[in-house]
């Protein structure tokens, strides 16, 4: 069967956008130290089954494009953060304490499909 | 209802640090070096791409994902013995170790005790610094420190900086058996002989060094669900 060309505009297609999450507007930095917040990220867009081997994509979003261009009942592949790096947070518990912490996966570095 | 999920995604947040509520602080504590540069060095690989060992504290040369700085929550001890001449300052040092959590693992636990700013063309005279383990917890204003348990005695020229001791060993026991922790028994004396003459002067000293006198344990642990060998495989 013949493919479908892509109905996503480019703006729309998956890739990293910017969120900054400001620990001030949640009435976190009473207690924590630093940072005052960070570049989270997020990931959002469409995945194409024409562009899944061009957007970062896994061979299933390949397939599950593939299916969903056969039957349109099954959902698009899904634009997912592909790759994440950690924040430290320095923060004050109840106790006084005031605590370093290493998180994993905090930041989105790049976006997939 | 905006405000009710809110406040739910709080308190997930929340356990997610591995704290039980939201703290509410009074004031900042101050942050040491330290923990700063770690913070620091740390943002700024971050920010750069550089890939990092968040189980390895390389400033430390430990192992280890979490550091806490614990205050000292002790007293200070006035006993017959401060008026004897060499004796300058008694203090009962207490740290609560309840917020590691029971799977983490003690890596690194170092007392820090900061004498204060000393002036250099002033010099103070030399200390002797004791250190013991409390056999029973603080009742009726008295406690007894181990007879025989002085496990840290230091002689220190003043002026001095901020003196550290390793306590792990004793932390992790601690650690295992709560009910152990009664705390240290500080006691800083006064070296060698001196002059009688010179015992107000020596008195301010001592007043300045109780005033000053600051004590906190710098606490590294490392959990097994964020660096233990599945995550070390799975990173």
């Amino acid at each position: 069967a013949a493919i479908p060309a892509p109905q996503a505009p480019c703006k729309n297609l998956c890739h990293r956008h910017q969120l900054f999450i400001s620990f001030q507007d949640l009435g976190w930095h009473k207690w924590i130290i630093a940072p005052r917040g960070f570049m989270a990220n997020y990931c959002h867009g469409e995945c194409p089954f024409s562009l899944t081997t061009s957007l970062n994509s896994s061979n299933y979003a390949f397939m599950q494009a593939l299916m969903q261009a056969v039957d349109p009942e099954i959902p698009q592949a899904v634009c997912i953060p592909i790759k994440l790096s950690p924040i430290s947070m320095l923060y004050q518990d109840n106790n006084d304490n005031v605590i370093l912490r290493h998180y994993e996966d905090m930041v989105v570095d790049e976006c997939g499909c | 209802a905006w405000g009710q999920t809110f406040q739910f995604q709080d308190s997930v947040f929340i356990q997610f640090l591995g704290l039980d509520k939201v703290p509410s602080p009074q004031k900042f504590q101050p942050v040491p070096y330290i923990m700063r540069k770690i913070f620091q060095d740390r943002e700024a690989a971050a920010a750069a791409g550089d890939s990092q060992d968040s189980c390895y504290v390389k400033d430390l040369g430990v192992r280890g994902n979490v550091l806490r700085l614990l205050p000292d929550q002790g007293v200070f001890l006035y006993s017959k013995q401060l008026s004897q001449a060499s004796c300058c300052l008694e203090k009962l040092l207490y740290f609560n170790l309840s917020t590691t959590k029971d799977k983490e693992q003690l890596t690194m636990a170092q007392l820090g005790l900061d004498l204060g700013p000393s002036t250099y063309y002033n010099p103070g005279p030399d200390l002797e610094l004791a250190l013991s383990l409390v056999q029973e917890p603080p009742g009726w204003g008295r406690f007894f420190p181990k007879p025989g348990k002085v496990f840290v005695l230091q002689t220190v020229p003043w002026p001095q900086g901020i003196l550290h001791f390793n306590l792990l060993h004793m932390a992790k026991d601690w650690n295992d058996n709560p009910q152990k922790n009664s705390g240290l028994f500080l006691e800083i004396q006064v070296k060698g002989d001196r002059d009688p003459g010179v015992d107000s002067q020596l008195k301010d000293t001592c007043a300045r060094l109780r005033r000053s006198l600051r004590a906190s344990l710098l606490v590294v642990t490392l959990s097994p669900e964020q660096c233990g060998p599945s995550s070390r495989k799975r990173r």
